[in-house]
């Protein structure tokens, strides 16, 4: 079927947040598919330290805030972390 | 700072551009770098000393995408640069993403501040979360001219590598924090609907139906407006917001500076003697402006569009005793004058002060 566009919508969103967080908050990249719920709240987790850091509301979730903020052009540095 | 406290072991460092953008003239990114890196020399030891063909602790370089870092760019906008840490090697490097649009103005992205940012790092600072900072991951624009290194960054690179040689210390501007009980304002206006309270280079935004109050530069929004607003109101039968600094002033409309300004004060019909307006506001019921100078005030009548006679009068005979007016706005039938942390709410119609409260009271906190 084809992919309704709410879903194509979510797979965009969690493509851009899970980039963002693997650039600036060392989201780690290899998640293993049946680790699928641990990955997520590892991914909840690095969202947390992102929305904690610019002082946004902590949900967790990809509020529009969080969002807004993650499509802002920025230094290509961590936030977090080595960049060596 | 960056974990590990990584630092250069000596103060006096070397510098090279590799290469240089076809978006911008040669000497205007020579005077970009050059301007950069005094930001850092301006308030500790360091010295910097460009270096040609060989090897430099900082190397500066336009890169484009996949540039053998193991961080590639990604295009225009998104990452615009990164930098690496004091070390050998690669150590110090900064690398522009080549398919940004380099600028020295507020177009595209300005390359001084850019390099500023990146030089942080290339001495050992990380990102700072004070949204006013120079070391904030996110980009915004300062005109280089008005640009001020912000105590927040001059605290972080002096902890590092200690204060400058000069006789005094310098100081840079300090973010606003909307609950912070010294806050003062230079101006506020309201803006169909909101409240906007300028503060600096800053505006704290606050939207009735919100709790939280948002801060920006103002640059963010009126790009041409300079920092340092002294005076505002909103005409809202106009749907106008006119803004003042020194002998000018800048009409916005709508949410748009209006094309022609600034223009002189004396237009309204001040005389030469006033030099700068400390607070206006114009109450849409009677279309008369006020203007605070000082210890006095004079009334503008905006169908006439001039001012009233019999002007100017003591700010104490009509309005008690509120002291030099540093703020003022019209909200619901009330003006709120602002006069250091003390706000005093005042009854047009009783034509007496009715309230007193502390300046941040409309935040929440």
């Amino acid at each position: 079927f084809p992919v309704t566009p709410e879903a194509e919508d979510e797979r965009k969103t969690l493509e851009l947040v899970e980039s963002y967080l693997q650039n600036f908050y060392d989201l780690q990249r290899d998640h293993q598919p049946h680790l699928r719920s641990k990955g997520e709240n590892h991914l909840a987790a690095k969202l947390k330290k992102m929305q904690e850091f610019f002082g946004l509301e902590v949900t967790g979730k990809p509020d529009p805030d969080t969002l807004e903020m993650m499509k802002k052009p920025r230094c290509g540095v961590p936030d977090v972390g080595n960049y060596v | 700072f960056t974990t590990g406290n990584p630092k250069w072991k000596r103060n006096q460092l070397t510098y090279r551009i590799l290469n240089y953008t076809p978006k911008m003239t040669k000497d205007d990114v020579d005077q970009a770098i050059q301007k950069a890196l005094s930001v850092w020399a301006n308030v500790t030891p360091l010295t910097f000393q460009k270096v040609e063909d060989k090897d430099a602790d900082i190397v500066i370089s336009f890169a484009y995408r996949d540039h053998q870092d193991n961080s590639p760019f990604d295009g225009p906008n998104g990452q615009l640069a990164h930098a690496f840490q004091p070390g050998e090697g690669i150590g110090g490097d900064v690398h522009l993403d080549e398919e940004e649009e380099w600028t020295k103005d507020g177009r595209g992205y300005n390359l001084f501040i850019v390099l500023a940012h990146e030089l942080g790092h290339s001495l050992g600072l990380s990102h700072s979360n004070d949204p006013g900072a120079l070391m904030y991951p996110t980009y915004s624009y300062t005109a280089p001219s008005e640009f001020l290194l912000p105590q927040d960054d001059i605290d972080g690179i002096q902890a590092i590598y200690g204060q400058s040689n000069t006789a005094v210390q310098p100081t840079g501007p300090i973010t606003p924090r909307a609950c912070d009980p010294n806050l003062t304002f230079d101006a506020i206006t309201t803006l169909r609907g909101e409240i906007i309270f300028f503060k600096g280079r800053y505006m704290l935004r606050k939207h009735p139906a919100r709790t939280e109050t948002e801060l920006n530069f103002i640059s963010l929004f009126w790009p041409k407006l300079p920092s340092g607003i002294q005076a505002a109101y909103e005409n809202v039968e106009r749907d106008e917001v006119l803004l003042f600094k020194e002998d000018k002033y800048w009409v916005l409309r709508g949410y748009d500076i209006a094309p022609g300004y600034p223009k002189p004060i004396y237009r309204l019909g001040f005389p030469k003697t006033v030099r700068r307006v400390n607070a206006a506001y114009s109450d849409e019921a009677t279309g008369k402006t006020y203007f605070f100078v000082a210890d006095r005030y004079w009334r503008y009548d905006e169908k006439k569009r001039s001012m009233d006679h019999g002007y100017p009068r003591k700010i104490v005979s009509d309005f008690g005793k509120i002291g030099r007016v540093d703020a003022v706005f019209i909200k619901d039938g009330y003006v709120y004058f602002f006069h250091g942390t003390t706000q005093f709410q005042f009854d047009p119609r009783a034509k007496q002060v009715v309230g007193q409260m502390k300046s941040i009271s409309w935040f929440n906190c």
